[in-house]
């Protein structure tokens, strides 16, 4: 509502007493490429699970995981959404109520896994959703 | 360990340091195995510890779809062909190359008749393939599928003819004659010809999904040009006692007709 929305305009630009409504626009470092939304790489192995007598290929796959903040500013490699760069001001202006952009998969590959099955027929098939390929705030 | 590693060769914080433990490991087996839709651990049985002729086929297919995956780029149909070979098993021509593209699953299947039949001289001889369909999953539909033999030099008796290799269907097995049988294809070749033989048995392959009562399996027949019948040994067409990598295989394609919602655990 307008009434709201005046109220927040005019905290976001005074300073902030006791904390309440979390840090201003300026304190945030967009460049801290470290803690930012981004993908991590993440390995797992089928033969350190012990199946290499039945899995064919591959011995692992690198499946990765997004982790990180998203935080107002977000940045251009952070893969935001529309909506969670507005998301983002919104949570600063009220972050009790609502809350930062997730840090989540915003493409994701298949892999193809060849394998035998009891009666050592052989299959091969391929797995959708198995790999991060990249993350995003959204 | 370079699961341990962000992008930045640096220890992720939320990481856990050290390996699994017993029960974790079991954990990330039992959510694997869900994912991949396996009611258990497959245990299979590898003769000689070495691979055959079809986990060595389809290596080559799974090799094939991994760098179509890997680089997303409609040229790999051209390295796929490339990879064609006289070393080891054929791979598919230009229709099997689209339905390789297309397929959520190929599976090949070991023959399980164990030996050649010994017949007198007065039947035909024949060789029996028979294969489990049973562990197709619900839902897939069959696109393809292939009989696939390995033909090497026939015997020294019939070298210089021509054979004619029948594939018949097994249609009803009577205990004191020969079966009925349906032709499902036949082929002129040389005894001298090597290397591998390809039979579509699509319609075959559908109806033992669709009733597999009816799966009472395969024979293949050859006969001279004078229409004697030799044994499939005499013929060169490797069988049990035979390489590895030659054995006899059926491979087929399929396409998922319904979604399946892996439900939570």
């Amino acid at each position: 509502s307008t009434n709201k929305r005046n109220k927040n305009r005019n905290r976001a630009t005074q300073p902030q007493e006791g904390g309440s409504r979390g840090p201003s626009p300026a304190d945030y470092n967009s460049s801290d490429h470290n803690t930012a939304c981004r993908r991590h790489e993440l390995y797992v192995s089928f033969r350190e699970l012990g199946w290499q007598d039945w899995i064919i290929a591959p011995e692992g796959y690198a499946a990765n995981y997004c982790g990180g903040e998203c935080v107002f500013p977000l940045n251009a490699h952070m893969n935001a959404t529309n909506h969670a760069i507005v998301q983002t001001l919104v949570h600063l202006m009220n972050p009790e109520n609502v809350p930062k952009p997730c840090c989540a998969a915003t493409k994701l590959h298949a892999i193809s896994v060849l394998y035998f099955d009891d009666n050592s027929n052989v299959i091969l098939k391929k797995y959708k959703n198995m790999v991060v390929r990249a993350c995003g705030c959204h | 360990s370079n699961y341990l590693f962000d992008g930045n060769n640096e220890v992720h914080p939320s990481f856990i340091h050290r390996r699994l433990r017993t029960h974790e490991k079991r954990e990330m087996q039992k959510e694997i195995l869900s994912i991949l839709g396996l009611p258990h651990r497959p245990r299979p049985h590898l003769s000689h510890g070495k691979y055959n002729s079809a986990p060595l086929f389809m290596l080559d297919l799974y090799n094939t779809i991994s760098s179509e995956e890997k680089n997303e780029v409609e040229g790999m149909l051209e390295q796929y062909q490339s990879m064609y070979t006289t070393q080891g098993p054929r791979l598919a021509k230009h229709q099997e190359n689209a339905f390789l593209n297309d397929a959520d699953m190929v599976m090949s299947f070991v023959n399980l008749v164990e030996y050649d039949r010994e017949l007198s001289p007065h039947r035909m001889h024949h060789k029996e393939f028979k294969f489990n369909l049973s562990q197709i999953p619900e839902g897939e539909a069959v696109t393809a599928s292939e009989l696939r033999l390995y033909k090497e030099c026939a015997n020294q008796v019939v070298i210089n003819e021509t054979l004619l290799l029948s594939v018949y269907q097994v249609v009803q097995e009577h205990p004191n004659r020969e079966a009925d049988l349906f032709l499902l294809e036949s082929r002129r070749l040389w005894a001298a010809e090597e290397g591998w033989l390809e039979f579509d048995i699509l319609a075959t392959s559908n109806l033992w999904v669709m009733s597999p009562h009816y799966n009472l399996g395969l024979q293949i027949r050859v006969e001279t040009s004078s229409g004697r019948s030799i044994s499939s040994k005499e013929a060169g067409l490797v069988g049990r006692d035979g390489g590895l990598e030659k054995q006899p295989f059926m491979v087929a394609f399929f396409k998922v007709s319904e979604v399946h919602i892996r439900t939570a655990r």
